[in-house]
């Protein structure tokens, strides 16, 4: 594959689905063949884009603890022509405990893409809001990583912790990752905390902090109670463009 | 102690460091005597409440894992006077690896508290966004829990998994473990998403929901950035009257 994407982060309730989805339908729609793995045992990625992923259907669990090749476990999204996703089913919760005593517990992810016989432009990684053997395996299995950013007080807190994460598997695991990516989330113009926020991640993380920041928007919480992407249910609407400039500049980012 | 209530959901960003903040601040301000165990590695409880926590200190990670008393490991927070806090410092990230390994691992916390020499009326345990072991201590030691849902759209999608747990917990480790309270958060009166979320968790659980429900506001996610609580921030905030609301709802559940 030519772009594998891990996105991370342990703070909670970011953005990391939110960004995945949209993302991920946006450069779709624009002609690359994308797809999207749910590592995070909730299942947020595989609800948003409307892939079924009650207990029995294969998963990404099968790929990673079943050694299932990843091309019996990816289904296509209605969002979009050339989006697919290998989604989180409930097996996944016990998967942390369960890597732990397996040989090659961090390559699992890894091995399973190189293994797979399709080929896609970009594959994204949802990670859950943990720093597990799960993200451990996202880390391995991926060339890049895009930390997405709320701009919000606790933000920054965290972030070294991940920073240091991304270094260790690095040096010890994966030599070709790179944190390229920093997506700003949940900016609100209200507040001076938002603009403080964007302010200081530009100033730690110039090259990766990407231009588009994304607004907060009721759209875009909105969308996945209607099973879309924002950019299907509102295209023209604040959170959709934002996100689609995003995806331009990852586009770019890479050419 | 009294009355100790684990504040659990592996769902990120829905409001449990808020909440106990909040919550442990409107109670200690009223007279009663708080404790606030810090369990997130992030730390934002302890930075919330004003806690030194960087490496060195002592706090909760030593309590587990090097067996310090929990009163060695405690602080007075500013922000009450009848408030502490044990606060997360960053050897907290290793803990869960850490722990898979230890004897009575799911029993460290309660052994720590039942062995503390000072009686609290109220203990609240933020936990991480996750269901492993340190999530697991704070179930086993907990007589209650107390679950933050977002009302938004993904707010119901983890939450049998979490159900689940606790029954687990009940069953194996912990027979006193009661899911005492629901408190909904972040309701933003300009979608019909929340209202939908609200009527959707009274119903499956009317007992455990509090009456009182948080609004989405700017003064809560704002006062962090100034080191307090919304409760000293801005008192007569729509958002702090929300949690000194539901902090008398939970005072008159235990009375
Ligand atoms: N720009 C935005 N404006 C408004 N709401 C948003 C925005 N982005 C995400 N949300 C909402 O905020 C909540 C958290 O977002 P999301 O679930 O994508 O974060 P996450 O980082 O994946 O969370 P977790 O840590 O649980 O995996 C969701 O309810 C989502 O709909
Ligand atoms: N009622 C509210 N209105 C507006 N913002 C809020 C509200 N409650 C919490 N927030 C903000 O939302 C973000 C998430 O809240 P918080 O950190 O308390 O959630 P959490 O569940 O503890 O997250 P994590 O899963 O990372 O531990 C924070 O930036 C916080 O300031
Ligand atoms: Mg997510
Ligand atoms: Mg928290």
């Amino acid at each position: 594959n030519k772009r594998v994407i891990t996105v991370s982060n342990q703070k909670g309730g970011v953005g990391k689905t939110t960004s995945v989805v949209n993302i991920a339908v946006a450069l779709a729609k624009r002609g690359a063949k994308v797809l999207v793995i749910d590592l995070d045992p909730q299942g947020n990625a595989s609800t948003a884009l409307g892939i079924p992923h009650q207990s029995g259907v294969k998963g990404i669990y099968d790929v990673l603890i079943s050694e299932v090749p990843l091309n019996e476990a990816i289904y296509q999204s209605a969002e979009a022509e050339q989006l697919w996703c290998s989604p989180a089913t409930i097996d996944l919760a016990g998967a942390e405990i369960e890597l732990v005593d397996l040989k090659n517990r961090e390559l699992l992810l890894k091995h399973a893409l190189l293994n797979s016989e399709t080929e896609f432009d970009y594959v994204f990684i949802d990670c859950p809001p943990s720093l597990g053997l799960l993200t451990v395996n996202a880390l391995v299995a991926g060339s890049e990583v895009m930390i997405p950013i709320q701009c919000e007080y606790y933000a920054l807190e965290g972030l070294s912790q991940l920073v240091k994460t991304i270094a260790l598997v690095k040096a010890n695991l994966n030599p070709t990752l790179e944190l390229s990516t920093i997506l700003l989330t949940m900016f609100d113009n209200r507040t001076n905390l938002s603009a403080q926020v964007v302010e200081e991640v530009r100033e730690h993380f110039p090259e990766q902090t990407l231009d588009s920041v994304i607004p907060r928007s009721v759209r875009i919480s909105e969308a996945p109670s209607f099973g879309q992407s924002v950019i299907n249910y509102d295209p023209s609407s604040a959170g959709s463009i934002a996100y689609q400039e995003a995806a331009l500049e990852i586009a770019k980012k890479g050419a």
